[in-house]
């Protein structure tokens, strides 16, 4: 995985690449490095976003709740109105 | 809830549909049947009228399809996505499309297809995702039998469409318990391999030493098969079992999964036909005992030898002073019984014999 420098506590890329495929999904994370690389702000943004709206502690950070929730079997639409 | 931005609605209370295709994992009158069904739901509190059409364009256009299925929006394979449906609008606008690459089933053996029906067509109808793990347009999978609504859901709906006129009467379920109500009772307590599993309705609390939030759930997502309301819990880590109680009649899980044999009458443990539910249940290492409350009294059961020791049942006013006359659940750590009643919680030291803290029942929710 690109090293975004961000405080990532995910063990490995997969989770890394889930959580990205993930955010850009439900919660418009820009495409391509742009929403990773040069704005680590704001994948942590988005990740804050998804962690306010599953009631998680909000930290910013690819913990092991958040990716749990992530690996849940939902629905398709995006959690934020588009 | 949520709607979509600009509160997109259908400006006309009649709503046609139709289906495309079917899946082969179901029959198709079953299929037909979900989507009625999921369409009654919403229905049943609003003044919409859904009708079928068998050609030409309908307002929701309700199809199967995997991968890439023709809206650039693509499916994912088994699990992860589900199904997506659009909001309320011309075109692609309410239409509904499952992924064939799921398994769909009328029960809980794998993706019920009615559940999901009923959540893609409140998007179709123009409801986004909801907050509460207890609604259904909550966006994450689970299982449930009984009317799928929440309040939150009924509420949703009817500030886009307004009542039903000739209102059914339904029973919204409850929305989910907030971790941080001040006057948060518990239905029971366990552990399970290092973790805390607080019952409450329909849901349970997890607490993992690492992990710094509770995470709730739904119970039937994880165990479908025991009832939505449990009274009482224990786990005897030395049989690695944790005992669900709920009414008469109690079940055994080894880790997640059920145990072979299970549910069975609580009255195999020796308490009388008259008690027709435990309260709360402990099992305390140090003696190899478990305690089970009923009322204002407690019974000893010998883990053992699967006898329940004489000389019971106790009054639990006598045999721990300080505490309540009732307990809702129970837990023992490390030389210290909690006892909690209401919205309180009792540490009651063992040894000393007396209560020596009382707390709010949802401190160990990090409230």
């Amino acid at each position: 995985a690109p090293s975004s420098g961000l405080p990532l506590l995910s063990k490995d890329k997969d989770s890394w690449l889930l959580a990205e495929k993930y955010l850009r999904h439900f919660y418009a994370l820009p495409a391509g490095l742009q929403g990773t690389q040069k704005m680590s702000g704001t994948f942590q943004t988005k990740i804050k976003e998804m962690q306010k709206f599953f009631n998680l502690k909000v930290t910013g950070n690819l913990d092991d709740n958040t990716l749990e929730v992530m690996k849940q079997a939902r629905c398709g639409v995006p959690d934020i109105g588009e | 809830y949520n709607h979509f931005p600009r509160h997109l609605k259908w400006n006309n209370n009649t709503v046609t549909f139709r289906i495309l295709n079917y899946t082969p994992d179901l029959a198709k009158s079953d299929v037909d049947r979900a989507v009625r069904n999921a369409l009654n739901v919403w229905a049943d509190v609003t003044p919409l009228i859904f009708k079928k059409l068998h050609q030409g364009n309908a307002d929701i256009m309700i199809s199967f399809g995997s991968k890439e299925h023709g809206d650039y929006n693509p499916f994912d394979g088994p699990n992860g996505l589900l199904a997506h449906a659009y909001p309320p609008g011309q075109g692609i606008g309410g239409d509904t499309h499952f992924d064939e690459d799921e398994h769909w089933s009328k029960d809980s053996s794998a993706y019920n297809l009615y559940i999901v029906a009923a959540h893609e067509l409140g998007h179709a109808l123009g409801m986004s995702h909801s907050t509460d793990p207890g609604a259904l347009m909550y966006p994450v999978y689970s299982y449930a039998t009984g009317y799928p609504l929440s309040e939150d859901d009924i509420e949703g709906i009817q500030a886009l469409y307004g009542p039903n006129p000739n209102p059914r009467k339904v029973k919204p379920k409850p929305d989910a318990p907030n971790k941080c109500d001040p006057m948060l009772s518990f239905d029971a307590v366990t552990e399970l391999r290092g973790e805390t599993i607080i019952f409450k309705d329909r849901f349970y609390w997890r607490i993992h030493p690492q992990m710094p939030e509770p995470e709730q759930t739904l119970i039937k997502s994880t165990w479908p098969s025991i009832p939505n309301k449990v009274d009482a819990a224990y786990e005897n880590p030395e049989k690695d079992l944790v005992i669900i109680f709920s009414g008469i009649r109690m079940w055994a899980l080894n880790g997640y999964n059920l145990v072979d044999g299970y549910p069975k009458y609580i009255h195999k443990l020796g308490l009388p036909k008259t008690i027709r539910k435990i309260d709360a249940a402990v099992y305390i290492k140090d003696t190899g005992k478990t305690l089970l409350f009923t009322d204002e009294d407690y019974w000893s059961y010998d883990e053992a030898t699967s006898t329940m020791d004489s000389g019971y049942p106790r009054s639990i006013e006598d045999d721990f002073p300080g505490m309540d006359d009732e307990v809702d659940a129970a837990a023992y750590h490390y030389g210290y019984l909690y006892f909690f009643h209401e919205h309180v919680q009792y540490e009651y030291s063992y040894t000393s014999r007396k209560v020596i803290r009382i707390q709010r029942t949802n401190s160990i929710l990090n409230c």
